[in-house]
């Protein structure tokens, strides 16, 4: 465990509880993608499969517990509870694209062709791109809540910051994957204008808008 | 001490 590793868990664990308080304040998933949610509760199911058969330590198990609650939770809430205060009608991104193309990517690029090394990749290459039918609802409205904007920045971060981490473990372990590093240079670079307009805006208290 | 296969990171 290093510092960029320690933060990018917080930041990830921050964003689902700011996601988790912003449905419960405004009583609405509004500007929530929902097809995002569901391809996170995908990405975390498939890749904590090892939870029962491969122990690292508590804060490793807590986290996977939490993260695979956490987005079942918010998925069944979108579905039951905040049903009405959605529209899908926003939410018309192709998720069977990213589906396959995650599948076969995971076909194609994987360390050992083993049930859960190939389910572990697929959750890597899914999470890549999970962020897309989040970030085409908002290029269709051109704007999201402040909230939901923070929201966001915690999740790309989170995915910005294990790049740092793999770099660092890199230099000091000779660590070195690079398919979870190289999915998650696919993922930064795809938040490259949220993270602006972000940084641009909400960081001085304005509306999250597109131009 | 660190996992192969980066098993150890979330």
């Amino acid at each position: 465990m290093n510092v960029f590793r320690l933060v990018a868990d917080l930041m990830h664990l921050a964003s689902i509880l700011i996601l988790l308080l912003k449905i419960r304040k405004t009583r609405s998933a509004a500007g929530i993608s929902f097809k995002s949610q569901l391809l996170y509760l995908i990405v975390f199911v498939t890749r904590y499969l090892d939870l029962f058969t491969h122990w690292v330590s508590l804060y490793n198990t807590a986290m996977k517990v939490f993260f695979i609650a956490s987005s079942g939770y918010i998925v069944y809430q979108m579905q039951r509870r905040y049903r009405a205060t959605w529209d899908p009608a926003l939410d018309t991104f192709r998720i069977e694209f990213l589906l396959g193309g995650a599948a076969v990517m995971s076909l194609i690029f994987h360390t050992k062709f083993t049930f859960l090394e190939l389910f572990w990749t697929y959750s890597i290459w899914l999470e890549a791109v999970a962020i897309l039918p989040q970030l085409f609802q908002m290029s269709r409205t051109g704007e999201a809540e402040t909230i939901t904007a923070h929201y966001l920045f915690a999740l790309g971060a989170y995915r910005g910051l294990y790049v740092v981490n793999w770099i660092y473990r890199y230099a000091t372990e000779g660590y070195w994957e690079w398919i979870p590093f190289l999915a998650g240079m696919v993922q930064t670079v795809l938040y490259a204008d949220f993270f602006y307009v972000y940084f641009s805006r909400v960081m001085r208290g304005k509306k999250f808008e597109l131009p | 001490a660190s996992v192969a296969g980066g098993k150890d990171e979330l």
